[in-house]
């Protein structure tokens, strides 16, 4: 999974 | 979510809490690197500005709004509420040298040239060594506070816990983020030497020293 798909760590 | 995110983020929002009761109940900010203080509001900001564009869920949302507004007020009582109590002349560390190279590198290596993108990557760039100052001006003083280093000792653990949380997500998710994970790695380094003394003196109950 690219990093760049949502970000749902703080 | 995993359990070692989460008590990721347990440990990091009491690292936040331990600072800003410090703070206010001894109305005193001795000790304190402003500059870092002032270094993790811009990590903050600056990677949480999705806040009111990217819905994930109720917990992130709020925990997002408690970081940057405790970061923000961390800031005010350091400069402005309590700045009698402001040691500025421990907390000389040139946060330029740290400010300018992660932003450079943000643009250089990132996973996707947008400005979102990039501006999370200098915010993941800049916390790993946003903890300088703060290292450093214990260094200088040659000493700290019990609570500040138990401040100091939730802020590291953090970031280690993360990087279990990063391996457990590759195993179990199949996901991993690369520039994260090194710079949660260097993050974590920087703290080993702490580490070190805070679990051979302060855990013993002796005052942390470093020798200056």
């Amino acid at each position: 999974q690219e990093s760049t798909d949502v970000k749902d760590e703080l | 979510m995993n359990i070692f995110r989460f008590l990721g983020d347990i440990s990091h929002l009491s690292a936040i809490i331990i600072l800003l009761l410090k703070i206010w109940k001894s109305r005193s900010c001795a000790g304190i690197s402003g500059k870092s203080q002032l270094l993790f509001a811009i990590v903050f900001t600056t990677r949480y500005l999705d806040l009111f564009t990217n819905f994930i869920s109720f917990y992130n949302t709020s925990m997002k709004v408690v970081y940057v507004a405790s970061s923000y007020a961390t800031v005010w009582m350091i400069y402005s509420k309590f700045k009698a109590t402001y040691d500025g002349n421990h907390d000389t560390f040139r946060v330029e040298f740290l400010i300018v190279p992660t932003a450079i590198l943000s643009f250089l290596v990132n996973h996707d040239f947008t400005p979102l993108e990039i501006l999370w990557t200098f915010s993941i760039y800049l916390e790993s060594v946003a903890i300088l100052p703060q290292l450093f001006m214990v260094s200088k003083t040659g000493e700290a506070e019990t609570i500040t280093s138990h401040y100091l000792f939730a802020l590291g653990i953090y970031r280690t816990l993360y990087l279990f949380n990063w391996i457990w997500r590759y195993q179990f998710e199949e996901f991993f983020d690369l520039i994260a994970i090194v710079a949660g790695l260097v993050q974590t380094v920087l703290y080993c030497d702490f580490f070190y003394l805070y679990i051979t003196k302060v855990l013993k109950g002796k005052k942390l020293s470093l020798p200056a």
